[in-house]
């Protein structure tokens, strides 16, 4: 049985919303650590990971492991049927068929509740390497996301490059080309507009366009964003969540 | 241009 509830309804909603486009069906694991997904989009370029820890939930329950399988179009639609500033509570049975979604005003006289229907899902969960980063670039989320947006006109892919004196973001396509470069800096007063380089040795990676600025969905999640990159692997940007986290890998794309 | 990968190829199946 699970039961899990957390105090804004908002919370569920952003994450459900930044990783809708990317996968429609999945399966949440419930643990009694939390809930937590991973599954790929369908061409299996990218990976969504994410982990809401019980600590984060005003009241968690969870005595037996259960894989809800869910279709994120439907979840969303549920979704929407709750204020952001809603009390949210999931429920499900150890063998239930649907996911009970409860919403519960701040004043606490108005109560909803819907049940979605849960689906049976074959889904693989792959092996995450440990990986030792050559490169970790914490930014502003909002940064990273203008960047994205502002490049996907101009390119399909975007070239990052990390050195110890800054990262430098560059694409080029058919009607000419563009870079922007961030130094690192540090603001002791308003630390989430800071931006940190931590280096082993210069990296440079090839990404999609499109993927990473799918990734920036989750920017209203988190006020700053961490970028992990080895050369020749796929990136890992990583939105930290009050308790847990929402990962996004991409596959880099290869000269031939 | 370059190629896009999969992460199937990085990342370990089960």
């Amino acid at each position: 049985m699970l039961e899990g509830k957390l105090e804004q309804a908002s919370l569920f909603k952003k994450v459900v919303e930044a990783v809708r486009e990317l996968v429609q069906d999945c399966n949440f694991d419930c643990t009694e650590n939390g809930l937590a997904l991973q599954a790929m989009d369908t061409s299996h370029v990218s990976l969504v990971s994410l982990l809401l820890t019980a600590d984060g939930f005003s009241e968690y329950r969870c005595d037996r492991n259960l894989a809800l399988g869910i279709n994120l179009v439907s979840l969303t639609k549920i979704l929407r049927c709750g204020n952001n500033e809603d009390i949210l509570t999931l429920e499900a049975g150890d063998s239930a068929d649907s996911l009970v979604v409860r919403f519960e005003n701040t004043q606490q006289d108005r109560m909803s509740e819907y049940a979605l229907k849960l689906m049976d899902i074959d889904q693989e969960h792959l092996g995450i390497p440990e990986t030792e980063y050559a490169a970790s670039i914490t930014m502003p989320s909002t940064e990273f996301q203008r960047i994205c947006r502002d490049m996907q006109s101009i390119s399909e892919s975007i070239t990052i490059d990390c050195t110890k004196g800054g990262v430098k973001f560059t694409c080029e396509g058919d009607i000419g080309s563009g870079s922007v470069t961030l130094k690192p800096n540090s603001s002791a007063d308003k630390p989430e507009l800071c931006t940190k380089i931590d280096l082993s040795e210069p990296v440079s990676l090839t990404l999609s366009t499109k993927y990473l600025l799918n990734f920036c969905k989750a920017t209203g999640l988190s006020q700053q964003v961490t970028l992990k990159l080895a050369d020749e692997n796929p990136i890992l940007v990583e939105y930290p969540l009050s308790a847990g986290h929402l990962r996004f890998y991409l596959a880099p794309k290869l000269d031939e | 241009q370059p190629s896009q990968q999969t992460l199937t190829r990085f990342f370990a199946r089960p």
